[in-house]
């Protein structure tokens, strides 16, 4: 991902955009050279969001900021909590409410009018729609804000989820889910919502696939790095994750934080967590749909995947390796660091993918004991209902349904090994997770690291305790659900690099369409013989 | 651990404009009411104290909303805690 800086002449006279590391990265604040979101790129292309809405679902947004004023979309923008359609951040002498500022701040800080820094999609719109500052959320605040005026909000942005304490298993509630299906169906005129997510803050301690709305199959899951590439500690992994941006919460260093727009007109250098990784994507996103305001949600998550750049992205402990079809994928960081300005030229040529399929490729339903020491292995042997309508050839998102009750829940780990040998972790252990009552039902474990993958074949679920003292279990079920489509999405997609992820994906899909032609006609013929 | 309940109200109706259900909320104490665009006849009655909870339902108040011929459905909604990140 490495270029010329000095190639890079974007000027802004915003007095905090030479602290925007995460923007432009020439190694301020011990940082990496480099490291970054490419954005000039995308911005030397002409793209800065202008067309775009995107909604910041938190505590409101100081639509009076000098920063923030000239992009606030006050039509697209409500309070679901109190039926407000004025969502101001409500006082609190601890500055509490200043969160949705500060994320709509990384998303569409105006440029150039030398006040704080410049937002990723700095001429993009942002609307605020405050759900997050009583003392409670209910399903249908949850569900009025994630599905308010879809054809006019083209991105929700959310850096909140259930708590991050490594022992709650949580997701949408009922009326929330149906607005998510409803926005990725009926969204931005049928091309879908793009619901961008931060992974969760709970660090080793948690695993972002116990947050149902993080693993939705619906969101882009975004965890962050570091101004240097490595985790931000904070950081949950897990196989939803899709990609990766930027944030703190580990160096000292003041100007290592995340610099943006504060309350009451402010400016701050000491945004962070997930929460600030997940706007970042949000501007990224814009970018490309400003290049390409026909992509679909399933457009901008292939892009990521294509996109999205190692880097110098660092992770301590779960290696670098590549999926079936030679993706390069990371269990903490996804796919890489999005990469806004190979993300909008990719985007300013790109074909909408083939329609999606779903198919039950099987279910194991007789219980099996779990025991305290080995690993309980099931096996589904699929054809990923090959011959019928609902064939799955390629793959986008893969679930593994699961019921499974443990004498302690945080000491239970599940593997999922794809046919291509692709071992995904799906649940890896949260110590402080002792629940033995609840344990999971019918959960809908997500993986993304089998994109592009042919399913077919023998999948391999394996269960097992990691923990200080023995315990016990029941695999009570699990049920394997695969998302993708029947013809290679990748086939008619115009290459420009031919170091790309693309290039090396469209050359494999050709070669396995050749060789399935080949077969079929050989099969053919002797059947005729 | 057995959750909160709101005095928010999602009310499912039989056939009514925005303006008849803000009627139907006001008439049973609420303060308003809005339409859930993604979903048909769903309304959110939201109650005059916006915060305040309790920890059992509020059965009086959801019978005598049932009892109205114009509600089909009601569920008194349940609080849950979400974290900012």
């Amino acid at each position: 991902g490495y270029r010329d800086l000095n190639a890079i002449d974007t000027n802004m006279n915003d007095p905090l955009f030479s602290k925007q590391w995460y923007l432009i990265n020439t190694g301020q604040a011990d940082g990496t050279p480099g490291l970054d979101l490419n954005v000039a790129e995308a911005w030397e292309l002409g793209y800065t969001g202008k067309g775009v809405t995107i909604a910041i679902m938190d505590d409101g947004i100081d639509y009076l900021h000098p920063d923030l004023a000239s992009n606030y979309n006050a039509d697209a923008s409500f309070d679901f909590s109190s039926n407000d359609p004025y969502p101001y951040p409500r006082y609190t002498d601890d500055w509490f409410n200043s969160h949705g500022t500060r994320c709509a701040g990384e998303v569409s800080a105006a440029a150039n009018n030398n006040i704080c820094g410049v937002g990723v999609a700095f001429n993009s719109k942002v609307a605020g729609i405050r759900m997050l500052d009583q003392p409670f959320m209910t399903d249908v605040i949850e569900a009025s804000s994630i599905s308010h005026m879809p054809q006019v909000v083209d991105i929700y942005s959310a850096s909140w989820g259930p708590t991050d304490d490594g022992k709650t298993v949580d997701g949408p509630r009922e009326l929330t889910l149906q607005a998510m299906a409803d926005g990725v169906n009926k969204g931005r005129g049928g091309k879908g919502s793009i619901y961008v997510w931060a992974s969760g803050d709970g660090g080793s301690f948690d695993d972002c696939n116990c947050d149902g709305y993080a693993s939705s199959m619906w969101t882009i899951s975004i965890n962050s790095a570091i101004n240097d590439g490595r985790t931000a500690l904070y950081d949950e992994s897990c196989s939803s994750t899709l990609a990766s941006t930027f944030s703190n919460g580990r160096k000292r260093n003041p100007e290592a934080g995340v610099a943006t727009t504060d309350l009451y007109g402010n400016c701050t250098l000491r945004h962070s967590g997930t929460s600030a990784a997940a706007p970042e994507a949000a501007g990224v996103f814009a970018l490309a749909l400003e290049a390409n305001p026909d992509l679909t949600w399933r457009d901008m998550q292939h892009l990521a995947v294509l996109t999205s750049k190692r880097n110098q992205l660092h992770d301590e402990v779960h290696q670098w390796r590549r999926n079936g079809v030679g993706l390069e994928f990371n269990h903490l960081f996804g796919y890489g660091v999005l990469d806004a300005g190979g993300m909008a030229k990719m985007a300013k040529e790109w074909k909408a993918v083939p329609e999606r399929f779903h198919c039950v490729a099987g279910s194991v339903q007789e219980p099996r004991k779990v025991a305290s020491d080995g690993k309980l292995v099931l096996t589904i042997d699929t054809d990923a209902c090959q011959g019928k309508d609902n064939f799955v050839r390629y793959l986008e998102h893969v679930q593994a349904v699961v019921t499974v009750n443990a004498s302690r829940r945080g000491d239970l780990n599940i593997n999922l090994t794809s046919p291509a040998g692709t071992k995904s972790i799906l649940l890896s252990r949260r110590p402080r997770d002792e629940d033995s009552k609840v344990g999971f039902d019918k959960w809908p474990f997500m993986t993304t690291h089998t994109w592009g993958e042919d399913p077919r074949g023998a999948w391999i679920l394996e269960v097992g305790f990691r923990g200080d003292a023995p315990q016990r279990g029941v695999m009570k079920e699990w049920t394997l659900m695969l998302h993708g489509t029947q013809s290679a999405p990748y086939i008619d997609q115009i290459v420009r690099d031919y170091q790309s992820k693309l290039a090396m994906s469209k050359k494999q899909e050709l070669e396995e369409e050749l060789d399935e032609a080949v077969e079929r006609s050989l099969k053919s013929l002797l059947s005729k013989s | 651990e057995e959750g909160i309940f709101t005095n928010h109200f999602l009310v499912e109706l039989h056939e009514q404009t925005e303006d008849e259900a803000h009627q139907l909320a006001t008439e049973n104490g609420f303060d308003s009411a809005r339409k859930l665009p993604f979903a048909k006849d769903l309304f959110h009655f939201y109650p005059k104290d916006l915060t305040q909870t309790r920890r059992r339902r509020s059965l009086q108040l959801r019978q005598r909303l049932e009892k109205d011929h114009r509600v089909k459905n009601v569920i008194q909604q349940e609080g849950f805690s979400r974290t900012k990140r």
